[in-house]
This record gives C-alpha cells, sequence and structure tokens, in this order.
C-alpha cells in the first residue's frame, strides 16, 4: 500500500 | 529508483529544457499555452512544498529544485520577457475549470485529509489535465512547430513512463499509489491523439498539421 509520509517520485 | 523512472524523469527534464530553448533561441513563445505553463507551475509548487520537509535523496530534491526554478523562468518568460509574443488569443481553454474540478476532487478523493497530502493530491489532479490548454491551442491553430511537438512528445512519454515504473513497483516492492496511477493513465491518454500524429507525421519530418 501507500506510504503517503513519503512521496519518494517526481 | 527504475530504470523506467529514471527515463521518465530524463524525458520530462528534457521536455522542460527543450520548451526553455525553444522560447529563448527563438525569443518566442508563440504556439506556447501560457495557461498550460501556469498550470504546471501550480502542480511543482503544490507538490514540491515538503521539498525541505522531506527529503528523499540527492536526486530527488534537485530534481525538484531544477523543476520549480525552470517552470518559474518559462512563466517569466512567457508573460513578462517575451509576452509581445504571446498568442493570448489562441490560447483560450476555460483553464480555472481544471483548477476547480481539482480542488473539489483533492478534497473529496485522496488518501490523507491533511493539507499537504490534499495539496499533493491536488497536483497529481492539475498535472493530469494541464495539458489541455497547450493542445486545445494546436487544434485551434491547426498546427504546432516541429520543436513545440519535440517538446509534446517528451512531455506525454514521461507520464507514460512513469506508468511502467508504477507496474514495476507493484510487482517488485508492492509499493502501489491508485490516485497517481489512474491520474497518470489519464493524463498519458490525452496524448494519445498526439503521440499518434507525431509518429505518423513529424517522425516523418512532415509538419505536425492537424486535419481541419
Amino acid at each position: 500500500t501507500v506510504s503517503i509520509s513519503k512521496h519518494d517520485e517526481l | 529508483m527504475n530504470v523506467f523512472r529514471l527515463i521518465g524523469d530524463m524525458s520530462h527534464l528534457a521536455a522542460i529544457i527543450i520548451l526553455l530553448i525553444k522560447i529563448w533561441r527563438s525569443r518566442s513563445c508563440s504556439g506556447i499555452s501560457g495557461k498550460s505553463q501556469l498550470l504546471f507551475t501550480a502542480v511543482f509548487t503544490c507538490r514540491y512544498l515538503d521539498l525541505f520537509t522531506n527529503f528523499v535523496s540527492i536526486y530527488n530534491t534537485t530534481m525538484k529544485i531544477f523543476f520549480l526554478a525552470s517552470s518559474y523562468a518559462t512563466i517569466y518568460l512567457i508573460f513578462m520577457k517575451f509576452k509581445a509574443t504571446y498568442n493570448r488569443n489562441h490560447d483560450t481553454f476555460r483553464f480555472e475549470l481544471l483548477i476547480v474540478v481539482s480542488v473539489i476532487l483533492a478534497l473529496l478523493i485522496n488518501h490523507e485529509f491533511s493539507a499537504t497530502e490534499i495539496l499533493w493530491t491536488f497536483s497529481i489532479y492539475l498535472e493530469a489535465v494541464a495539458i489541455l490548454p497547450q493542445l486545445f491551442m494546436i487544434t485551434k491553430t491547426g498546427e504546432a512547430e516541429s520543436i513545440t511537438s519535440h517538446y509534446l512528445f517528451a512531455l506525454g512519454s514521461y507520464r507514460g513512463l512513469y506508468i511502467l515504473n508504477w507496474i514495476y513497483r507493484y510487482y517488485v516492492e508492492g509499493h502501489l499509489d491508485w490516485i497517481a496511477v489512474l491520474s497518470g493513465i489519464v493524463q498519458t491518454g490525452l496524448y494519445c491523439d498526439f503521440f499518434y500524429l507525431y509518429i505518423t507525421r513529424v517522425m516523418k519530418g512532415k509538419n505536425l498539421t492537424l486535419p481541419a
């Protein structure tokens, strides 16, 4: 599932 | 990081640089939609607010800084330095609508109802439709300079490559952000007819003239 705290994409 | 996302980011970077070169060298922003550039600047501004709070990597930070700086530079060139060459009468898409719909969607459909997360979601939805004023302008003028079509090809390809990146991350890392994926599919879909024209015409050295 998505880790919203770290959006690691540009 | 994976090869799809890296090539995607390079394609995005190339698009931004192609546009800056086109405007700077020709000293003109004719055929360029200032509204789309304003939307892209809003996308980067809302998405990269975590620039100083959420450190991911040197690459991530430098790319964010470059994207922010180059998008503000682009709107400066369009609306200030070369504003005499801006085709305001051809850039008539109602982009306010895109902003309002993206804001409402971001408030309704998001991963977490927090300021930064809603702004991030807004930037994702807005980016999906930000190219519409530019595509609308090309249908209105019926043609595009070849450099503008290269810009659009690079810009459209970037999110298409991100879709491959998301497929890779889903199967390899179990990572899935369905808001980004669905928006990315819509965004890439909007380029389909342009991609067809680009591949069947521009690649053969013809100009990108839309069937009237």
